[in-house]
């Protein structure tokens, strides 16, 4: 059930380019491709065209002299583990990388070099004694090595760091982004990307702000410590051993009257549900179990039967203390004014606005009405001769109700208000009409008999 | 939806995360958008790949071959004048409409729905106890003038609220219905006059319901339509 592809490291949208590169690609499926280039010795990486299938093996890596990463959105660009971790696995005999200092920064002798030390380590393809990279051909406890250029210290270790060691999580490791690839018992994880042995939801383009990248452990569900699928039908996923931070991390700012964003970082008292459902204690197992222990995501704040959000949802929540309820959103806590502090007032509508603030109430800058970019305006000056669409003012030229707006130079966001409010004093008339005739048209009629035919 | 009965609501949507849970309501306006409420959201420009827009269905969690069910990913969001608390979801590509994905009017701007008129809400939310918690509920409400609205709640309601009259048997939206519609009936249509929000009691009797009131920010809609 392993995948050859387990071996790489995928570049999503890139393809490696170099001079001494002739393009032969051969029509074969991404595992196949992987698959030869695994049993090639000479072999670092593939670049792999998905609308032509085309395999292209490469002898080089990013890392190889005069090569360069192309964007190309037809390729992926695989490049084997061995010559792209900066932390070694067991030993270290499989470490191609491109440390050339020893751990007390001595540079290294070059391996074909025989001076100033002399030694019997010939470079092969098989050893990958090349340039003076640390390397650990006679399988040394200690990881990579390499001779010195110091005639009087004849070797050091490198002091290269095993990758459950070289970067340690905080919290639960939720922004754990190191090269660990096999469970805790050893198992080697599954790619994220691949469906097999495994099916599960985790797509790494889903969660783009999760890092799923190739198969390394991750915690994109907010569990106790980051955990993989693994390559063993018979085990789906299982936690990695990764080293704690000795300090917890940056903690976030919190908040407690309001939350920001999903809020997290919410520590306020609310315990209830948006409806008034009182909320679990989260210490507690009654009436719901669960695994969200204070003792266990410390850097969550599960106190009391606060509203909170452990697990990245959408909003503040709790375990309710009703039986058939187990959990619900607190979305009665009042969101934090994200708007930015206005700067001018207006009247009306504001379509007689003539003032020079130019920033939404967002904070994005405006775009010149004059501009065609981010946004291709339908509505410019020479539409609205009477308004002065002047630089990248606020106005309201369509006498929008909810005040001057203007196009953004956020492409996410085509127009917005501006950072203005309506004057002190300024109460607008109750604006609610009542027309007699009104008309729809090709909406909100629904075939009433459609749910009574299917309860029959 | 508490005291509501199984039905149909072809306009409502469910909003779901990366997981495929529901979390939220909705209502499909134009083929490719859907309003619902800034409170189910984490920001006006958060990141909404993964989540996706499922319509068609009676059911909270159809099997996966549902031949009904569309599932349409989100593909952005954008928050409504900022007392509004509305949102609007523009959706990957158009939603197919049949007899049972169809799009809900909306009212004319700046439109009072007359008291009395008839009204639905409708969820996949909590029922506690009182239906099927994996079928779309609807229960019928009626509209309530907002003068005595106000003196009803003491005043705690705005222009830009829309109030439904009270019952003695307890009828409302409940977790996991936000963000769905008020619908009424207007002409022989059903208009999407307002949008259930948060922060309510589930069904609280002998107390009128409050909803955003569409019709204040229907220009808005269109502009966000026009110029998106």
């Amino acid at each position: 059930q392993r995948s050859p592809l387990n071996d790489f490291q995928r570049l999503k949208a890139t393809e490696l380019v170099s001079v001494s590169l002739q393009k032969e690609e051969k029509s074969v499926g991404v595992e196949e491709c992987a698959r030869q280039c695994t049993t090639i010795l000479h072999c670092r990486a593939f670049n792999y065209n998905w609308q032509s299938h085309g395999c292209q093996l490469l002898r080089l890596t990013q890392h190889s002299p005069q090569t360069q990463l192309q964007r190309n959105v037809h390729y992926d660009l695989y490049q084997k583990k061995a010559y792209m971790r900066n932390c070694i696995v067991g030993d270290g005999s499989s470490y191609r990388g491109t440390q050339s200092v020893t751990e007390d920064r001595k540079t290294c002798q070059h391996w074909h070099l025989k001076v100033p030390h002399d030694h019997r380590h010939s470079p092969s393809a098989r050893n990958g004694l090349e340039e003076n990279y640390c390397r650990n051909p006679d399988n040394d406890q200690g990881g990579p090595w390499c001779y010195t250029v110091d005639p009087k210290i004849r070797y050091r270790s490198c002091g290269i760091k095993k990758c459950e060691d070289a970067e340690c999580m905080s919290c639960n490791g939720e922004d754990y982004q190191g090269f660990v690839d096999h469970t805790e018992s050893g198992k080697e994880c599954q790619c994220w990307d691949l469906q097999f042995p495994h099916k599960h939801p985790y797509q790494p383009n889903k969660y783009p702000d999760k890092d799923l990248r190739d198969n390394y452990c991750r915690n994109p569900d907010s569990s106790e410590r980051p955990w993989c699928y693994t390559t063993d039908p018979a085990t789906q996923r299982e936690y990695c051993h990764i080293q704690k931070c000795t300090e917890n991390g940056l903690r976030l700012a919190t908040t407690t009257g309001c939350f920001r964003l999903k809020g997290e970082d919410y520590r306020g008292k609310a315990n209830t549900t948006s409806t008034g459902a009182p909320c679990q204690r989260w210490d507690s197992q009654t009436p719901h179990q669960h695994s969200f222990l204070p003792e266990k995501y410390e850097c969550k704040d599960l106190k009391e039967n606060y509203c909170r959000n452990p697990d990245g949802s959408e909003a503040p929540w709790c375990f309710t203390t009703l039986r058939n309820l187990r959990m619900a959103f607190c979305f009665q806590i009042k969101r934090c004014a994200d708007d930015v502090e206005v700067e001018d007032c207006y009247y009306g509508n504001g379509e007689e606005y003539q003032g020079t603030v130019s920033k939404t109430r967002k904070g994005i800058t405006c775009q010149k009405w004059s501009e065609q970019s981010p946004d291709k305006p339908q509505i410019f000056p020479t539409i609205f001769p009477t308004v002065r669409l002047e630089k990248n003012y606020c106005r309201n030229p369509d006498n929008d109700s909810h005040g001057p707006w203007c196009y953004t130079m956020d492409p996410r966001t085509q127009f917005d208000y501006c950072a203005i409010k309506p004057c002190a004093g300024d109460k607008k008339p109750s604006i609610l009409l009542n027309p007699d005739n009104i008309v729809f048209e090709h909406c909100g009629r629904r075939d009433e008999r459609l749910y009574n035919r299917r309860s029959r | 939806i508490i005291g509501g009965h199984i039905g149909n609501s072809p306009w409502t949507v469910s909003i779901r995360n990366r997981k495929g849970i529901h979390f939220c309501g909705g209502s499909l306006v134009k083929e490719q958008w859907v309003i619902s409420t800034r409170q189910c959201f984490s920001s006006c420009d958060a990141d909404l790949s993964g989540y996706e827009v499922w319509l068609g269905t009676l059911f909270k969690n159809p099997g996966p071959n549902d031949p009904d069910k569309q599932a349409i990913p989100i593909l952005k969001i954008v928050c409504g004048p900022s007392e509004s608390l509305l949102v609007m979801l523009k959706l990957e590509r158009p939603a197919v409409l049949n007899p049972r994905v169809e799009l809900i009017c909306l009212p004319p701007e700046q439109y009072i729905v007359p008291e009395n008129t008839k009204c639905e809400i409708a969820g996949w939310g909590e029922t506690r106890g009182t239906g099927n918690e994996n079928m779309l509920h609807v229960a019928e409400l009626h509209v309530m003038n907002n003068q005595e609205c106000k003196v009803a709640l003491r005043g705690r309601m705005k222009e830009s609220d829309l109030c439904t009259q009270p019952l003695q048997i307890g009828v409302g939206a409940c977790e996991g219905d936000f963000g769905g519609p008020l619908a009424c009936l207007t002409h022989d249509c059903w208009v999407l006059e307002g949008v259930i929000t948060p922060s309510r009691v589930c069904a609280r009797k002998d107390k009128p319901a409050l909803f955003t009131r569409v019709s204040l920010y229907v220009d808005w809609i269109n502009k966000v339509m026009k110029l998106s």
